[in-house]
């Protein structure tokens, strides 16, 4: 299953998600593959993988250089491989905005892989643009991590008409995982209130588990390593264990 | 002064900076011209200006369909005008690909405002793509906030290289203005350790001013309102009001 993590606001949890879902999903055994899909490489970096120019990443798979086997490495988690990003994407957005089927490369990138790993995660960038595009149409599910502050309420239904106009126009499922509210503050009335606010509109498309705001989620790719490495007893990690239980429910009944 | 906030890293404070230090210039009796030019529109809605489709905005002034005149509002503070954005301007980036000049649009379109302007600060974002490129080119000084955590962090010298690209390639001055450690919890090692190696790296390009964690700065757009008028007494209003004196003390000096 092809899972992107997306949302067009800035620095929401979308890596920090991404990268520790992914992990907590191969501690529970699941064979999983993140790839890094934005140019910044923060995905990469949480696992000590940093793309300099020219160095494999999904740039070159993308282009047509190298295989994409070539390009995906393991990690330090048994059941979890990595498929790196570097400033070189960027390249990849200019370029592609001439190339036929722009919309769908890493689609077709990734279908050969569907078979290797049973979630394939997405880490996509702070923009609506070819790149983000991509991700959103390889996707069989989108999840939506949202900061629960007053901006990242604001863009949510800009991105959800996105994922509509992206299934009827190139015929993606892009069906919506859930909504996953994130840097949660508890002592703050504001996030209070956005969570409610969140939850009342939303109902059952919010995942029950929220990520609260926690030091040690900020501090681990300081270290190479996802929090569950890191700081196992933390409150962030715990989060992301309890949020791939209840992802892996989800996915079961579907 | 052409000044662009500007940081490809999400969620660093571009926009919260961009509407405090603008009101906080305002207040200190210089006239200002806060420019939103981002399709997220958070900039504007932080007045409660929210363009929907059609709706005079920056967009349309960059097209040449209406006069920039006709797109500048006034905001509730004397001394401060709006020059709002909306999604419209997602369509600027795709249609500027092919224009002459393409870097050059948000340049020639402010230069008839110098003169009505002691300030004309230019909101970006999380990108490094062709609408932030207008915004770097366009400028006279670049200011870079600074979430002092690590993704952030790593992002830096990827920007300021981008910087040295932007006055080589375009001939235009870019000079960095400064940065501003932004979203500092001082009880937090990380945020120590990261304004710590900032500093002893940045020296003096680094603001003496940091702005602290601080929820009234979150719940201020809510209100319509920069949070001088919100919340005057917040940690998180002095610290802008503080940062708009060491702004004018540098630009007087230079
Ligand atoms: N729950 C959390 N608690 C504490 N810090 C967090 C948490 N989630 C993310 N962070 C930190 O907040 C910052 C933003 O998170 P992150 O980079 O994952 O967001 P993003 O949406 O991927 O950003 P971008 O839009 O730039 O891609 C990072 O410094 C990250 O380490
Ligand atoms: N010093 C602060 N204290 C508390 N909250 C803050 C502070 N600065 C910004 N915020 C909040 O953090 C979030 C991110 O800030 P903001 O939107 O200004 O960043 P940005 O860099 O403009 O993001 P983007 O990359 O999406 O444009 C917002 O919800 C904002 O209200
Ligand atoms: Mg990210
Ligand atoms: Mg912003």
């Amino acid at each position: 299953m092809i899972l992107t993590v997306a949302n067009q606001k800035g620095g929401v949890g979308k890596t920090t998600t991404a990268v520790n879902l992914a992990a907590s999903l191969a501690v529970a055994e699941r064979k999983v593959l993140l790839v890094d899909f934005d140019p910044q490489g923060n995905a990469s970096s949480a696992f000590g993988l940093n793309r300099q120019f020219g160095e494999p990443q999904i740039y070159h798979a993308l282009m047509g250089e190298l295989s994409i086997k070539d390009t995906i490495v393991e990690s330090m988690l048994p059941n979890l491989d990595i498929l790196p990003a570097g400033q070189d994407l960027i390249g990849a957005e200019m370029e592609l905005v001439h190339a036929p089927s722009r919309h769908d490369r890493l689609r077709s990138l990734l279908g050969v892989l569907r078979d290797d790993y049973q979630f394939i995660i997405i880490d996509s960038p702070p923009s609506l643009g070819l790149l983000t595009l991509n991700a959103l149409v390889a996707a069989d599910e989108i999840l939506v991590p949202l900061q629960a502050e007053f901006y990242a309420m604001e863009g949510l239904s800009h991105l959800l008409n996105t994922l509509d106009q992206v299934r009827s126009t190139f015929h993606a499922p892009c069906k919506l995982s859930g909504i996953l509210l994130t840097l949660v503050d508890r002592r703050t009335r504001l996030a209070e209130q956005v969570c409610a606010d969140i939850r009342s509109y939303f109902g059952d498309s919010v995942f029950t588990t929220e990520i609260p705001r926690n030091v040690r989620l900020a501090e681990a790719p300081s270290h190479a390593k996802p929090v569950l490495l890191y700081a196992i007893k933390s409150r962030g990690a715990q989060a992301y264990l309890e949020l791939a239980s209840e992802f892996i429910e989800r996915s079961a009944s579907d």
